[in-house]
């Protein structure tokens, strides 16, 4: 465990905890996209399939069971409890265009061809893309709330912090995985033009709107 | 196939 990856999950947890006390606390889950958090939820089953036969360590186990508990919370949230306020007309983004294509390469690239290793590739390569539905949403709304918008940057900031641990391993454990760097870059990516509107505005007291 | 190894990240 270096800073960096512990600072990554601190603010990977921290983008979890926000969305469901704003879910939970305003009773609405307005301007947030159902697809990305469907799709985070099938990123963390597919990738902690080994949650109960492989022990790495206490915090290990506990924060993927806080991952898939929150995750499935959230869905649950915004499609049964709160569903009267989800924005489908807004959640519009076509995941199978996401999930087939992460599927079929999944196959295709990884470092081993075995079910548990294929489904561990999917969850990488679904993770880098599963954003995309919420960016769309946000775009399309040309708005977003500020919560949702620290939410955005707490999530963002999660893998990038993932991609200097990935340079801090290469460097001191001779420790690499190319699948999960090249994915990462990529997720971190798509948050770059997030990322600018965020703190050009969002931390200047301005709400974050997007030329619609 | 490039080698697996042990999954100790989240």
């Amino acid at each position: 465990m270096n800073i960096f990856r512990f600072l990554g999950d601190i603010s990977h947890l921290s983008a979890i905890i926000i969305l469901l006390l704003k879910i939970w606390k305003s009773r609405s889950c307005a301007g947030i996209s159902g697809k990305s958090q469907l799709l985070f939820a099938i990123v963390f089953t597919t990738r902690y399939l080994d949650l109960f036969t492989n022990f790495i360590s206490f915090y290990n186990t506990s924060m993927k069971v806080v991952y898939v508990a929150s995750s499935y919370a959230t869905v649950w949230m915004i499609y049964s409890k709160f569903k009267a306020t989800y924005d489908g007309n807004h959640d519009t983004f076509r995941v199978e265009f996401l999930i087939v294509p992460t599927a079929i390469l999944s196959f295709l690239v990884n470092h081993d061809f075995t079910p548990l290793e294929i489904l561990w590739t999917f969850s990488i390569y679904l993770e880098s893309v599963a954003i995309l539905p919420q960016l769309f949403m946000v775009s399309k709304t040309g708005e977003a709330e500020t919560i949702t918008s620290h939410y955005l940057f707490a999530l963002g900031i999660y893998r990038t912090l993932y991609l200097f641990n990935w340079i801090w391993r290469y460097q001191f454990e001779e420790f690499f995985d190319l699948i999960a760097i090249v994915a990462g870059l990529v997720q971190t990516v798509l948050y770059c033009d997030f990322f600018y509107l965020y703190i050009t505005k969002v931390l200047k007291g301005k709400k974050l709107s997007l030329p619609a | 196939e490039m080698e697996a190894y042990s999954k100790d990240e989240l």
